[in-house]
């Protein structure tokens, strides 16, 4: 493998986004990029990442090869990282180690670091990325970290109800409760703040709180946030990166009753 | 008290 952003910080993004979601991943490069999925583990939420060769300044990849990573590892050495560095990902052919390189040439300074690579065994699961949904939200993911951080300190427990209305997120604890109506909207002046809603029939589902805590740390990979949910599975919080691919949170529903 | 589900439950293993 042989990967080259032309900015360091789209990599260490991606990495902040899940890293404390979940302790270890395995990337698998194909020459259709890299995927990877985790589950945490507490087994309630699922990380999936996408990052296709469009995410790069140049892609190369001869052989399938899955790279095991311990993420607080990862972060230490993508601490690194800043806007006016490329980093090159190389990994051999029998890989027992990921080699970074940031380069800096207007500072004529470059920058190696080794990452010892780990043998994780891990399921993967088939998750159907164009699963069929009763509701769709794609809203300002600035606004949902907003309104999740405001109501999870009331409860450990995170309603989210849509109807024709809108959507309501709302949380119930033992000395106060809340509630956060936001309906569709179109700012022609800033279009990362419109709110639509595509839905089919209502719902109302409940989720731990602390996970979506972990959640909304993938806010910076995206001023949108897309959010699908149907009765009785787990929901989809989806982070588009700009140039293609994401990362996606799969969160199990709590149960209703 | 909810109880809460488990992801494994709801997709199944490639």
């Amino acid at each position: 493998l042989e990967a080259k952003f032309d900015d360091s910080t789209i990599f260490k993004k991606i990495i902040d986004s899940f890293k404390d979601s979940v302790t270890q991943i395995n990337f698998v490069c194909s020459e259709s990029g890299i995927e990877a999925q985790a589950i945490d583990d507490s087994r309630v939420l699922l990380v999936t990442v996408s990052i296709p060769p469009s995410c790069f300044e140049s892609y190369r990849c001869d052989r399938p090869t899955t790279i095991g990573v311990y993420l607080a590892s990862l972060a230490k050495l993508l601490k690194s990282a800043n806007t006016n560095s490329s980093l090159t990902l190389y990994v051999a052919d029998k890989p027992d180690e990921l080699l970074l390189l940031f380069e800096e040439p207007k500072n004529q300074k470059s920058m190696e670091y080794k990452l010892k690579l780990v043998d994780i065994t891990a399921d993967m699961l088939e998750v159907d990325s164009d699963m069929k949904s009763d509701v769709t939200v794609e809203m300002s993911s600035v606004e949902f970290t907003k309104t999740v951080r405001d109501l999870t300190q009331l409860s450990d427990s995170f309603t989210v109800s849509v109807t024709k209305d809108g959507i309501v997120f709302s949380v119930q604890g033992d000395t106060a409760q809340g509630k956060v109506l936001l309906q569709p909207r179109e700012d022609l002046a800033d279009e990362s703040n419109n709110l639509s809603i595509s839905m089919s029939k209502t719902i109302d589902l409940s989720f731990a709180s602390k996970y979506l805590l972990d959640i909304i740390k993938a806010a910076s990979i995206s001023n949108k946030i897309f959010l699908k949910f149907s009765d009785d599975t787990p929901a989809l919080f989806e982070f588009k990166m700009e140039k293609g691919g994401g990362v996606g949170f799969y969160l199990a529903p709590k149960y209703d009753d | 008290n909810i109880p809460q589900s488990e992801i494994d439950t709801f997709f199944s293993e490639n």
